[in-house]
């Protein structure tokens, strides 16, 4: 869920590589480091 | 690798954490030091990836791990697959530069092998990992630059000149020179210095520390040689100051006291003895200086020719009115020859003074988020090149009791909770600086 504190945050896909191959999920991280 | 050295002497304050089942004062309650303006975002159950550390393998490899528990800069993480299982957790620092936000392995072709100790718990972990992170959060990309920007961003550099209270003498300042700049803290060798290791640290927002010329701009005692005083006049009046003196815009600017009200020689309050930081005591206005600057002395000093006033801001908060501690349930420490118990009525009467005014003590209390038995690092003001592991004794209003953890409460100091001399846990370590563990007490048969 969104956090709703603080509309800094931005949802963003991030990729993952493990042994098993690669794919990617949506997670939230601060927009701060824009 | 001196860095490594002092981290390896660094006090191990995971497992003091989790044995004294203390809270660590979040970092966003320290607005000196770096990513606390960030820090808000930062949560339990937060992912990262860190090194695998649970791995036969000879290569570096990585895993996602999620915050268990916060104190200070300090985590506790918790490697995805392990469930409610704790066994494997570890404590890092999240400025650490091992730290990273999910994804950064992909993008920086870093493998991300599950822990042997789990291994075979899962068949598929693509599916259990999307599972587990969609929704979560991670860190900010640029989190580790931010706090490197946080940790060099300082107008202070080697060689700077400064004026800075004497340790030897409260009530006069002296020229000093920084030698060297850790975390904003500075270690200053007083220029006039006679012997090795007369030196002084402080951060550079500490109330002690100021430009060159402001003495004598502010008719504050100095030490220093004709020569000195003489080009201060130039530097302060022209504004010709040499490329390495402290100038005054690099300091914070001071707020102007409640309008109408003015402090004057002989007016009683209570402040925080300079010279005893457990004791808040009744003193008395010694002088007023230029630009709201005031010398403090403490009522029924036996030091001669007020060599202990101390030079407090009007606006500083270390200084209260009449009554302070009375309403907050605090122990006053009368003048030295009293009798009986104090009363401000019959010493007022008896002294034939006046209370200063309580407007000019009109200072507002900031949403801090210090609270009683929150465990940080604090300079011993006494001694202040040590930080010690320290604890939040009391809170009234803006002002911190810190405790340091295992020596007696004569020990304790009074603080400001803006006070420069409070970090989170972890700043030594991040700052590779050593910090004092608390006292251990030797039993004596």
């Amino acid at each position: 869920h969104m956090p709703s504190s603080n509309k800094k945050w931005e949802q963003k896909q991030v990729q993952i590589k493990t042994l098993e191959g690669e794919f990617s999920v949506t997670m939230w991280a601060s927009g701060d480091d824009k | 690798g001196n860095t490594k050295q002092n981290m390896i002497r660094s006090f191990d304050w995971g497992s003091y954490i989790l044995g004294s089942h203390a809270e660590g004062s979040p970092v966003a309650c320290f607005k000196h030091v770096p990513v606390s303006d960030c820090w808000e975002n930062i949560s339990i159950g937060m992912k990262v990836e860190v090194q695998n550390l649970d791995c036969d393998l000879t290569n570096t490899v990585y895993w996602i791990a999620t915050v268990m528990k916060l104190a200070g800069y300090k985590a506790l993480l918790r490697y995805e697959g392990f469930g409610s299982d704790g066994q494997k957790d570890f404590w890092i620092n999240l400025c650490h530069k091992d730290v990273h936000p999910v994804g950064w392995c992909a993008t920086s072709g870093k493998p991300l092998v599950p822990p042997k100790t789990i291994q075979h718990k899962y068949a598929d972990w693509k599916d259990y990992l999307v599972k587990r992170l969609t929704g979560s959060r991670t860190l900010p990309i640029h989190f580790y630059s931010k706090v490197q920007e946080g940790i060099s961003n300082h107008r202070f550099v080697k060689s700077t000149h400064v004026e800075v209270v004497n340790r030897m003498c409260v009530s006069s300042m002296r020229v000093a020179t920084v030698e060297e700049v850790i975390g904003g803290r500075l270690r200053l060798k007083y220029d006039d210095a006679k012997e090795e290791g007369d030196e002084f640290w402080c951060h550079m927002r500490s109330a002690l520390l100021h430009p060159v010329g402001w003495s004598l701009q502010v008719g504050h005692k100095l030490h220093a040689p004709q020569e000195y005083r003489s080009q201060c006049l130039s530097k302060t009046t022209m504004q010709k100051y040499d490329v390495m003196d402290a100038t005054p815009d690099m300091f914070p600017q001071m707020k102007n006291p409640p309008e109408g009200y003015k402090f004057q020689v002989g007016m009683k309050l209570e402040a925080i003895d300079p010279l005893n930081l457990s004791a808040i005591c009744v003193a008395s206005v010694m002088k007023v200086l230029k630009n709201n600057y005031l010398m403090i002395g403490i009522d029924g000093s036996i030091a001669q020719n007020g060599s202990d006033w101390f030079c407090y801001h009007a606006t500083s908060p270390c200084i209260f009115p009449v009554g302070f501690c009375e309403v907050n349930g605090l122990i006053l420490t009368p003048p030295r020859e009293t009798k009986g118990s104090f009363k401000w009525f019959d010493y007022l009467k008896q002294t034939r003074s006046v209370a200063a005014p309580v407007k000019l003590f009109d200072k507002e209390i900031p949403k801090h988020g210090f609270k009683p038995g929150m465990k940080l690092e604090a300079v011993d003001l006494m001694e202040p090149r040590l930080i010690c592991v320290a604890t939040v004794a009391k809170v009234v209003g803006r002002l911190l009791r810190i405790h340091f953890d295992g020596w007696e409460s004569e020990y304790d100091q009074w603080v400001d909770c803006e006070s420069p001399d409070l970090y989170p846990i972890g700043w030594c370590e991040l700052m590779g600086y050593p910090v004092e563990g608390p006292r251990l007490k030797t039993e004596v048969p």
